[in-house]
């Protein structure tokens, strides 16, 4: 069994995969 | 048959908040077990396993569009069970029981919603599709 996720909302983005955005 | 996962990359250091998260240091291979509409992954490496966000991972075999869903700007009617207090400026602050419309649902769990006038992201996780029991 594949336990609960976190209750948290995952952190935003990093800058890496901000700066690929368009 | 054996299941096939698909092996994902870091492109960010990621320092693990609690015991079902897994750390990452930029560069690690993870195969993905689980992809949550939260934007927690359930992963596994060599010899640890557990919940990643999904914007610190990059497929392997290029960039996997196919699963990012177009933008809805007839919107999508959710209600808020959960209140947020934006922390960056392209945040929403919404109250628990305020209805809004979802246009982007982001794999990264982060989706942009509009109420009035307004629109920013808000976590997926504190939302519910309108007329859904909880």
């Amino acid at each position: 069994t594949i336990k609960q996720p976190p209750t948290q909302p995952p952190p935003r983005p990093p800058a890496e995969a901000r700066r690929k955005q368009p | 048959g054996p299941i096939v996962l698909q092996t994902y990359r870091s492109i960010a250091d990621f320092a693990k908040s609690s015991t079902t998260e897994m750390a990452l240091q930029a560069g690690d291979l993870v195969d993905v077990v689980e992809k949550g509409e939260s934007g927690w992954w359930f992963c596994q490496a060599k010899n640890k396993r557990g919940w990643v966000p999904a914007s610190y991972l990059e497929p392997m075999d290029g960039p996997d569009e196919s699963e990012e869903q177009e933008p809805n700007y007839e919107g999508e009617p959710f209600v808020v069970i959960r209140g947020y207090t934006a922390v960056e400026d392209d945040e929403m602050t919404l109250q628990e029981g305020e209805a809004i419309e979802v246009i982007h649902k982001l794999l990264d769990g982060w989706w942009v919603v509009r109420k009035e006038e307004a629109t920013g992201y808000y976590p997926s996780m504190y939302l519910q599709k309108s007329g859904q029991a909880q």
